[in-house]
């Protein structure tokens, strides 16, 4: 601290990630702490439920589609079965 | 398309819903006009109806909310999520919650309150997210999506219909008895003078006349015509379709839309289709039909393209040689372009915006001149 602002945007990039994925795809709470870990398999696999669910490129990664999709409003019903 | 787990679903046809309170953003007529317009769009391709009570529980409960909110599930401020809803049950189950902190607006310079609105209460009614990107119950909201013109996706049609089956056929399903209620057709008003057809074809001795993604059909023995989503009897049939006709010995009716043609028997669209117009021995330079009609003693149908119309021979299943020829010469008095044509009493009917020319085949000319929407005893 203090980051460099790319740093910074990557961080709020990925918070916010963590955060959709909480919300709408279950990602567990206790891999919360993937911002240090994202490629651990449990985070990649999040990721592509979410990309082939919302028909982006399934990459496995937060590239610029998907942050675009993840930023846009939606409903807050999880797309993924409770 | 999904269903919650579970398959969650109305056991009963007739649902009630309460708008608990209202967003500032907008007058209150025009949220209330948003629900039943948003409920309509399930009701019309469902037998499912809806009436709204003032007070009490109702099935489905509608709310504007921020933050916490009373049910573990707190609202985010501006942007993000919009709303959330729970599927069919007791309690909170049904309900639609709305985040107030958006800045809900009738049209699409915000948050357009009808799009999610509908969306809302196809999870009231028991589905879940679609992970098609053109449905209505896709997770993202769209703003750019035409509001004039909006229609459910078949992918959201196919869903509802899953869990409550298709609208009954004998009723024109009035879903929201509201004084909104003539907005089910958009903006089609049957008796509007400046009514035009995109299609008109005979069925089983009825007479669908296609507007857009609905028809009305008129049975000669009853005055007032039935309305229906296409989709409801068809839900594979694009909307907007360009012609359509019926070979009465094949009770088979051919609806065109673009170069494409589809063939439908009572309720079911036959195999096989839809086929290319050029199947059927057009040249590649004819890209879609005006309209169409079969003669069914003579065994021909007439395709009408722009001023021009081909002869098509229904037993040699072949286009007649000499064609296409002007339809001015050989239908004097039918002079511009043609939206529709159907034959009934021996006359043959041609459609032109508003205007109706009723033709007699044999005296080829035309009878009389009436008003398109003559057939509907407005």
């Amino acid at each position: 601290y203090p980051l460099d602002r790319a740093a910074k945007d990557e961080a709020d990039n990925m918070e916010l990630l963590e955060r959709y994925l909480e919300n709408f795809y279950n990602l567990k709470k206790d891999v919360k702490q993937f911002v240090r870990r994202k490629n651990s398999s449990p985070v990649v696999n999040k990721i592509q439920e979410m990309q082939k669910f919302l028909g982006l490129e399934v990459t496995g990664k937060l590239d610029s589609n998907t942050l675009e999709v993840i930023q846009k409003p939606r409903c807050g019903v999880p797309d993924a079965g409770q | 398309f999904s269903t919650f787990p579970g398959t969650p679903k109305w056991t009963k046809t007739h649902l009630t819903y309460r708008i608990v309170n209202y967003t500032l953003d907008l007058p209150r007529d025009v949220v209330d006009s948003a629900i039943e317009k948003a409920l309509r769009v399930w009701a019309e391709v469902t037998p499912l109806t809806f009436s709204r009570l003032q007070e009490g529980e109702a099935d489905i409960m509608i709310s504007f909310a921020v933050r916490e909110h009373g049910d573990f599930y707190p609202f985010d401020g501006p942007g993000a999520v919009l709303a959330h809803a729970y599927p069919p049950g007791p309690g909170i189950n049904g309900d639609a919650h709305f985040d107030d902190d958006e800045q809900w607006t009738d049209d699409t310079t915000g948050t357009n309150l009808f799009l999610v609105a509908a969306h809302e209460l196809g999870h009231s009614l028991g589905l879940f997210h679609s992970a098609n990107t053109e449905a209505l119950m896709y997770p993202v909201y769209k703003s750019a999506t035409n509001l004039a013109r909006f229609r459910l996706s078949q992918d959201d049609v196919d869903g509802i219909q899953s869990l409550y089956g298709p609208p009954p056929p004998s009723s024109a399903n009035p879903a929201v008895p509201t004084k909104s209620a003539p907005q089910e057709s958009g903006t089609l008003d049957k008796c509007d003078a400046a009514l035009s057809f995109d299609a008109i074809s005979t069925l089983r001795g009825e007479i669908l006349f296609f507007k857009d993604r609905h028809f009305w059909r008129k049975s000669l023995r009853i005055l007032e015509p039935g309305f229906y989503s296409i989709s409801s009897f068809w839900p594979s049939l694009p909307s907007g379709i360009d012609a359509a006709y019926e070979v009465i010995s094949k009770d088979t009716v051919f609806i065109f839309k673009g170069h494409e043609f589809w063939a439908i028997r009572g309720h079911e669209v036959q195999g096989g289709y839809p086929r290319s117009i050029h199947t059927l021995g057009f040249p590649a330079t004819v890209r879609k039909i005006d309209a169409a009609i079969s003669d069914k003693d003579k065994k021909k149908t007439y395709f009408f393209v722009e001023d021009k119309y081909w002869r098509f021979d229904e037993k040699r299943r072949s286009m007649e040689p000499g064609f296409p020829r002007k339809i001015a010469e050989d239908f004097p008095g039918v002079d511009s372009k043609v939206d529709a044509v159907f034959e009934a009493f021996g006359f043959y009917y041609f459609f032109s915006g508003s205007s109706q020319f009723e033709f007699d085949p044999n005296a080829k000319k035309v009878t009389h001149v009436l008003k398109s929407n003559s057939w509907f005893l407005c």
